[in-house]
């Protein structure tokens, strides 16, 4: 998994 | 389908907080010691760009894959124009953030960086000159996302899911250019003026996209030459063009 990916579908906060 | 005051009101909280590099400046600064800055802080703010893509409506309906392939298209344009609106009140300065300030002297230690600082100062006086407003800044941040040439030009959607997020995309770029022609609509401008300052405020993005391609590739050639150490977020963001 990419950073970009992972920040994209983390739920936000 | 948003009212254009809400949907405006919406991309303008969206808007990521102010960011600090928070480094010991060591002045004067070295070829090494300025990329490291500014690649630091760029590392850091395109973490911000990612949420505020998030934000703004719509976005997250279109698929993963388009969401991905929209930010590491105009990554830089944004970072730009953020930077271009925080000195806009600042002739002959580039505001990279409250603790990290620099005039076009200062480049003069980056091999090939004077020319960008050149353009951007440029770009950042005609935003001046023209009283850049921050409903239109905002919007114009928008239209950046949604308008990756090649995904408008050159791809065609080949599944059903692909063309509907496409769809999905040029709906809400209908959205955006809507909100700038609001927000301009309330200047108190005649209807002939309107539209001039919407044509020049679009072609400005044209010439961020030149400084974009013109920054990818200092800054992949600095990399290349281990000026600098480009990672994480940022290698990512820079393979995608390079």
């Amino acid at each position: 998994h990419t950073k970009l990916l992972q920040l994209l579908t983390t739920k936000p906060e | 389908h948003l009212h254009l005051e809400e949907f405006i009101s919406r991309i303008m909280e969206a808007e990521p907080p102010e960011i600090y590099l928070m480094e010991d400046m060591k002045k004067p600064f070295t070829e090494a010691s300025m990329m490291m800055s500014l690649t630091n802080l760029a590392d850091k703010e395109l973490v911000l760009m990612i949420s505020w893509a998030k934000k703004i409506p719509g976005f997250l309906e279109l698929s993963l894959a388009d969401q991905i392939h929209l930010l590491k298209c105009c990554w830089l344009e944004i970072l730009m124009l953020g930077l271009m609106w925080r000195s806009v009140d600042h002739p002959g300065k580039l505001i990279f953030s409250p603790d990290f300030k620099l005039n076009r002297e200062e480049g003069q230690c980056v091999e090939g960086i004077m020319e960008i600082f050149d353009m951007l100062l440029a770009a950042t006086s005609r935003f001046r000159e023209l009283k850049l407003r921050r409903e239109e800044y905002v919007c114009l941040k928008a239209m950046i996302l949604l308008n990756s040439s090649e995904y408008l030009c050159t791809s065609s959607p080949q599944t059903a899911e692909e063309l509907e997020s496409r769809n999905k995309m040029l709906r809400l770029l209908d959205s955006v250019i809507d909100a700038l022609v609001w927000a301009i609509s309330k200047l108190g401008l005649t209807t002939q003026q309107q539209t001039l300052r919407l044509g020049h405020l679009t072609m400005l993005l044209s010439h961020i996209r030149h400084m974009s391609n013109k920054g990818m590739d200092h800054l992949s050639t600095m990399k290349r030459k281990n000026v600098v150490l480009v990672y994480d977020l940022l290698l990512e963001m820079l393979d995608a063009n390079t």
